[in-house]
């Protein structure tokens, strides 16, 4: 599988709705200090399913929504949309193309989506499951985080090895 | 079950000590099962020997040398067992010019296989991406994208 | 003594926001005590607020408006109470060019009071450095010294 | 005050006897991974006092000495100085200048100089007490801790402002 377009609006620092395409082999992603750049590989792991706040810097479940600016009006609402090609069949859906939703309300009610038809959290986490993509895996790296692979505890470093082997 | 386990240890160890060899020029890296008689309980050691160098602990390696350390356990993870797509924020920020060459083109050689998204402020990973996007903050403190030419993204 | 804290804390806490005005182009920053009745026990908080955006805690700064954040602050304490010297290893690792090149002209102002000995990758630094020295590794794996000139360093 | 010379000679990659000379003003040290640049911050800690071997990246004592390499053998004690200008009498001793000397040898046995008369290494630490410099204070910020003066816990920043107010 490869991932083709994700949407965001409303998460983060994404006020405006964003749509950024990917293509097979390698996308890079560059601009100022502050400019939103981790704010996407954050919207990334919360579609897929990310459930703990710290992991994408927050406090609370409601700091992935657009808090407002000096000159804008926080919003009500975040959503991320990934469209994932599956051709290949790496995901086990019937599908040549698969959009995952992620929304989350002020209230603290979440919304979940796949291909438009209202899901779980966890049927969006199982559909990844085995792929390596996934809070276990190592298909997403923090920035910072690369020398925790080494810093880990012998006995931390097993989940991720298990996962490989 | 176990013995699956150890024989996919075996692989990755030796990926690890290869890609280390490649991405160091020399040198070499293990991964380790601290108790060889309990494979699916114990600790997994780390080692890594720079090209020259005396064996010391891991902790003594340079804020550089740890970097392309994980990266090369990182690569050799992805040799043994890719992943569809890879989001990498900002890893080369340690690594040296000599570096982040060799990085971005062992990036270059690995992306026929996985897909990668990478949030770099260095020229040289800038380059091997077939796709740039530059973001930046709009005067209203709202992130947008704007095309970017390769001259001026770094 | 409880007084003479609470004087030198608001001197810090004026310092620390007007430096964070410079380095950040506008914005504001504070430093506050938890428990303003218990000055000499409490913890001490840190709100540190870019230009035209809202106050959010700290942990939803990008990693080069921490790294800022906290360079303000070193700076801060330097302008409160001076130390002769300072050794900085790679602070300016995270930050971008633009902020680089205010790092710098800040540390250049500085210098007057303290001596600065600044480990460094980024030209930006290396510019304003009246000294500078060349470390590289022997192939003997041995650590020597060689010199530098500046458009050969970064 | 300010730092006149350090001379390192034995001090983790420093196998052979460098000596570096320090002016007022912004001196920079620069050169590629591995190379020894935060061994020399390391030895100016070191050379201050600092007792915790972990917060020099070692797991023992003698990790500070040049363990050798491939091509050159151990060596068997680590010493280094620093020459510091004190016409401004910064410092409570009635010299211009001051050379502090440490020396730790694989036995474990450590020796300490000022000017070189023995001391004990709080005859060091006391030195620069109140001046800002030793491990409470904020002279000396490593690799990788810039971020630390803000993650670090409100109770625990206190030693830092303590040391300040
Ligand atoms: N819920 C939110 N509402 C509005 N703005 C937010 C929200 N969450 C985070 N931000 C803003 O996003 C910015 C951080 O963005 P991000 O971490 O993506 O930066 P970056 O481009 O990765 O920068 P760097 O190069 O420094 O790592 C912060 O300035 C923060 O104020
Ligand atoms: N006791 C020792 N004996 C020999 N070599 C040592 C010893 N202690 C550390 N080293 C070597 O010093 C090197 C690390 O040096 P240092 O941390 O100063 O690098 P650096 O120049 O700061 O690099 P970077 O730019 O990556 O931060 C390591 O490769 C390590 O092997
Ligand atoms: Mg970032
Ligand atoms: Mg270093």
């Amino acid at each position: 599988m490869f991932l083709k377009r994700l949407d965001l609006y409303g998460f983060k620092s994404f006020a405006n709705k964003l749509t950024l395409e990917f293509f097979p082999g390698i996308t890079a992603i560059v601009g100022p200090n502050g400019s939103g750049k981790s704010n996407i590989a954050d919207a990334i792991k919360w579609v897929l399913g990310e459930q703990s706040v710290k992991s994408l810097r927050g406090l609370k479940l409601e700091d992935v929504i657009f808090a407002g600016s000096k000159k804008l009006k926080p919003l009500g609402f975040a959503e991320v949309s990934l469209t994932i090609d599956n051709s290949d069949n790496c995901l086990p859906l019937d599908y040549n193309e698969i959009t995952i939703t992620r929304r989350v309300f002020r209230s603290g009610e979440s919304e979940f989506y796949i291909n438009k038809t209202s899901c779980r959290l966890k049927d969006i986490i199982q559909l990844f499951l085995g792929t390596g993509v996934g809070s276990e895996g190592y298909s997403i790296i923090g920035q910072g985080k690369i020398d925790e692979i080494l810093s880990a505890r012998p006995e931390d470093r097993r989940a991720l090895f298990e996962e490989v082997a | 079950m176990q013995e699956q386990f150890v024989k996919s240890f075996s692989v990755l160890n030796k990926s690890f000590n290869l890609v280390f060899e490649e991405l160091f020029g020399g040198g070499k890296a293990e991964i380790v099962l601290e108790d060889p008689e309990k494979p699916l309980e114990t600790g997994i050691g780390i080692i890594a020997q720079p090209p020259g160098k005396k064996l010391q602990s891991l902790s003594l390696l340079s804020g550089g040398e740890k970097a392309l350390t994980a990266i090369a356990l990182l690569f050799a993870i992805l040799r043994v067992k890719p992943t569809p797509f890879c989001v990498l924020d900002e890893i080369d920020a340690s690594l040296d010019d000599a570096n982040v060459s060799r990085f971005a083109s062992f990036l270059k050689n690995y992306s026929k296989d996985t897909q990668f998204i990478v949030i770099t402020h260095r020229k040289a990973t800038m380059e091997v991406a077939e796709t740039l996007y530059g973001i930046t903050m709009e005067d209203t403190a709202t992130s947008k994208m704007i095309s970017v030419k390769l001259e001026e993204a770094s």
